[in-house]
């Protein structure tokens, strides 16, 4: 398991931009 | 080429640069590339005079990015008239830097034996796109928060291909690279990043609209007066 959170932290910044 | 569709970098049509009027007879046309990872100006000179041409050079004033000739001007044998010849300039960034307006503004002196004849060009900036411009994901995120809001430029991007792959493997091929890709709402979210010769990082965000040729395209840089510029650059590659 490699996950370091980025895949999150992506996600949560285009939701961010998508619904500020 | 029988290896399928490979994508080349984004070259944009030879412009006349040098009109016969202003250059005694000698009319320049010329475009630039970047090819394996090094700049070049593409130029065609033709001689409109009565009489032959010879002994060419060429020089650059102090410009943005450093840009200067990397070798001389290799135009051997005399231009007769009516004559056209190719030639490809290789460039290199580590001239003189002088902040120019527009930022990507050259200006050129050639000669030859009849005169020296000067005009100037911009170049897009992707010329300028290096090979290693992809940043880790992690400095990536990092470097989005870090940079303040009012560093950020927003642009439309009219005419851009309605698929995020297509989108995103015809900046590769000139070298923007797609960092991450979120769909959120049923839009498609490239991140994107870039880097300038000079060192100067600049981060994107790509929005395509479902079922619409418009984007939005955000940047984020240290150096904010390099956005437009890159802008024009990145809208020219999607339009091409």
């Amino acid at each position: 398991e490699l996950d370091d959170g980025l895949d999150e932290a992506f996600s949560r910044l285009a939701e961010s931009r998508t619904n500020p | 080429t029988g290896t399928g569709a490979v994508l080349g970098a984004y070259v944009a049509p030879k412009s006349v640069w040098l009109h016969a009027m202003k250059g005694k007879g000698l009319e320049i046309s010329g475009t630039f590339a970047r090819r394996s990872g090094a700049v070049f100006m593409d130029l065609v000179f033709t001689n409109r005079a009565l009489q032959v041409m010879s002994d060419f050079a060429i020089q650059f004033n102090r410009n943005s990015f450093g840009l200067a000739p990397a070798a001389p001007l290799q135009i051997l044998t005399p231009l007769a008239p009516n004559q056209s010849t190719e030639v490809s300039l290789p460039l290199n960034t580590v001239g003189s830097v002088m902040k120019m307006d527009p930022l990507n503004n050259l200006q050129v002196a050639v000669k030859n034996n009849i005169d020296v004849f000067y005009f100037s060009v911009v170049y897009p900036l992707h010329i300028l796109f290096v090979e290693d411009g992809k940043m880790e994901r992690q400095m990536f995120l990092a470097t989005w928060k870090d940079i303040p809001n009012e560093n950020e430029a927003q642009f439309q991007i009219r005419e851009c291909p309605p698929n995020p792959d297509s989108v995103s493997n015809k900046l590769q091929a000139s070298n923007v690279f797609t960092v991450a890709r979120r769909t959120v709402d049923g839009q498609d979210m490239l991140y994107q990043s870039i880097k300038l010769t000079n060192g100067i990082w600049v981060l994107a965000e790509l929005r395509l609209q479902p079922g619409s040729p418009s984007s939005a395209l955000s940047l984020k840089c240290r150096a904010p007066e390099v956005s437009s510029f890159v802008f024009q650059a990145v809208e020219a590659i999607l339009k091409n």
